[in-house]
């Protein structure tokens, strides 16, 4: 197109150099150029039809497929151990909508790293690495979403038989909207309130088996299912669970920090703040993530824009490139700032998240505090302010922009749900404002 | 606030360090040469640091009245919340400075330092209130603000595209018939709407079954 062309030619910078500045040096970007070029000769890595013409049940297994074929060639395209490049793969091949795994490799992998002890991580770790259990995160309950202190899943501790009972007493304290949860995952750690001899000891975490591992049914005790459609984001099946005095051994409590003993014996963690690791690490990705999905709506809206033409500003000129009209352009570049300033705000965010681990390592927690309360109130503007720059984004296509081969509706779906999950924003504002109050 | 109002500003993190320093009694935008994104990080800064003393006193005043402290905090959290908007802005502001501050590069350096001016002078419109009802800024520094607005959207113009390039999504990435990097929108969107399930058959079943009885009764 020779608009879009033309555009090209009055840059006035080179975007390989600007690439490498975005995702942190030279070898990153050249290295996501490689990977995408070698997908477009994997043909069975390709949606087979645009996802908008699919049912969800289509996508779904859309996706599976593609998983399974990524699964088998995954080490001749990237180096699997580097998440950057496994997460710029998944984005190209499983793409936002999500996938029977992406909660998988997001939360639960990290939380066996984080919470599980060195004989768990054995145990389950190698596995779940393997792909040979599928497990999700389930702290999310349908009456008191996120919050912990109020979460109604119990793990009474049975010091007979040395096993945990594992109980959801009412519709409320059903886990409700765990990503995968419904019907990909067969183990998750589940996220209860600790009870040993009568005294609750607060929310834990346990490894809980939730299917039979050969027959993928659900285990007896266990209610499991999907939640039903969402506003985007269908391709992972949130899901339900509800316990019946279900039973786990002791060892499932996951014990990298804290330890309950044969006989009862609680051992706690050594410092409160170490709980707050998992919520920061999640937080500070999110950043990058909002500001790509940002720039997709960008991307498409802006170079649209440069090949709709439509109107004139001087009547005596042929019709102009929308982009032209300052409003056009006061609609789409602030949020390419923002775009770029999310970038790189996130990745001195997660710069400053392990920087804290390492000092965590030496018994330093001081700047947990203060890098919790700062990604909490990033978390709640970049979600805020990448579903206004979507929506703008949207708009600015006209009425293209409404129909799904824009695909920014999509986009938008995605985004904002990260305005309620890992913390509904106006809480995590005040979780912010409270460090601030102390300050 | 509750360490700067004690005298402890010492004790403060370094991302809230600034709540404890000293700021200039008005704003120095337009008014020093030079001046450039500091004095809007100064500015940015004042606004964030006066908002959370402001929200602290109210929070804190409702206690000394004889407020429980749940019940004071519910009825200052919208002020608090605009607080921790502030503080959150005022860190990405900061970072995205930073970063441009250490590119050698000088034409990126140069396209992601107009960007920069943009963001700056966009954040700061949006929050122009936070700084003009403690006189911090005047309404012709505002006006200043606005002009570099526009001539930063101007300047970035020729960029645009690229800017966007830059972040090398794929089309297959993109899924999207309007973004594709080619621009052969139109012929495309056509091509995209011949694949709707719906044009499978030129006549639906729900035609059939419902509307065609019903137009022939």
């Amino acid at each position: 197109n020779p608009d879009l062309t033309a555009e090209r030619l009055t840059a006035t910078f080179d975007t390989h150099a600007m690439a490498a500045q975005i995702y942190g040096g030279e070898m990153r970007a050249r290295r996501r150029r490689e990977i995408t070029a070698k997908l477009a000769e994997i043909p069975e890595l390709h949606d087979s039809m645009p996802l908008p013409y699919m049912t969800r049940e289509e996508k779904i297994m859309e996706s599976a497929r593609k998983l399974t074929v990524l699964t088998q060639r995954m080490s001749e395209i990237i180096d699997p151990t580097d998440a950057g490049e496994l997460y710029h793969l998944n984005n190209e091949v499983l793409g936002i909508e999500g996938n029977p795994m992406a909660l998988h490799g997001v939360m639960f992998i990290p939380a066996l790293n984080a919470q599980a002890s060195d004989e768990q991580q054995a145990k389950w770790l190698i596995r779940a690495l393997r792909r040979e259990i599928i497990g999700t995160y389930a702290q999310t309950e349908m009456g008191h979403g996120t919050n912990l202190q109020n979460l109604e899943t119990t793990a009474t501790y049975d010091i007979g038989t040395q096993e945990f009972v594992l109980h959801t007493p009412k519709i409320t304290a059903l886990k409700w909207w765990p990503g995968n949860l419904g019907k990909s995952s067969n183990y998750a750690v589940v996220v209860a309130h600790m009870y040993i001899k009568g005294k609750n000891f607060g929310p834990h975490t346990f490894m809980v088996p939730l299917r039979d591992e050969k027959t993928h049914k659900p285990l007896p005790g266990i209610t499991i299912g999907d939640i039903g459609p969402k506003m985007a984001y269908n391709i992972v099946d949130n899901g339900f669970l509800g316990f019946n005095n279900y039973r786990i051994p002791r060892t499932n409590l996951l014990m990298r920090h804290t330890k309950v003993e044969a006989d009862g014996t609680y051992i706690k963690p050594p410092h409160a703040k170490i709980n707050y690791s998992a919520m920061v690490h999640v937080r500070s990705y999110m950043l990058t993530g909002q500001a790509i999905m940002l720039s997709y709506a960008l991307n498409i809206a802006t170079r649209y824009s440069a090949v709709r033409r439509q109107g004139q500003i001087d009547k005596n000129e042929p019709e102009v490139k929308v982009l032209e009209y300052q409003t056009q352009q006061h609609r789409l570049f602030p949020f390419i700032a923002r775009a770029y300033a999310f970038q790189f705000a996130g990745a001195e965010t997660v710069k400053l998240y392990e920087r804290v681990l390492k000092e965590m390592k030496s018994g330093n927690v001081s700047l947990m505090a203060d890098l919790h309360a700062l990604t909490s109130g990033l978390k709640s503007v970049v979600t805020h302010q990448t579903g206004e720059g979507i929506e703008q984004a949207r708009m600015a296509c006209g009425g293209h922009g409404y129909s799904m081969a824009s695909y920014i509706s999509e986009i938008y779906g995605v985004a904002i749900g990260g305005c309620t999950y890992e913390g509904e924003n106006m809480v995590m504002l005040l979780q912010l404002a409270r460090y601030l109050v102390k300050s | 606030a509750a360490l700067v109002k004690s005298g402890k500003a010492s004790q403060l993190g370094p991302l809230v360090a600034y709540l404890g320093a000293r700021s200039e009694p008005t704003s120095l935008i337009d008014r020093v040469p030079n001046g450039g994104i500091t004095e809007y990080i100064k500015t940015f800064q004042h606004i964030a640091k006066r908002q959370t003393l402001k929200a602290a006193n109210k929070f804190f005043g409702l206690m000394e009245n004889g407020e429980k402290r749940e019940i004071a905090w519910n009825k200052s959290s919208v002020e608090l919340n605009r607080a921790s908007r502030l503080h959150t802005r005022l860190f990405i502001v900061e970072a995205f400075a930073r970063r441009v501050n250490e590119i050698g590069d000088i034409t990126i350096k140069e396209a992601l330092s107009d960007l920069l001016h943009l963001h700056v002078n966009y954040e700061l419109l949006d929050v122009a209130t936070y700084a003009l009802e403690d006189g911090f800024m005047s309404s012709t520094q505002l006006d200043y603000v606005r002009d570099q607005l526009y001539f930063y959207l101007q300047k970035i113009r020729p960029n645009a595209v690229s800017l966007l390039d830059s972040w090398e999504f794929s089309d297959r990435e993109l899924r999207s018939v309007l973004g594709r990097r080619d621009g052969h929108v139109y012929e495309n969107l056509f091509k995209w709407a011949k694949e709707s399930p719906l044009n499978k058959t030129d006549v639906l079943p729900s035609v059939d079954t419902y509307l065609k009885p019903m137009m022939e009764k």
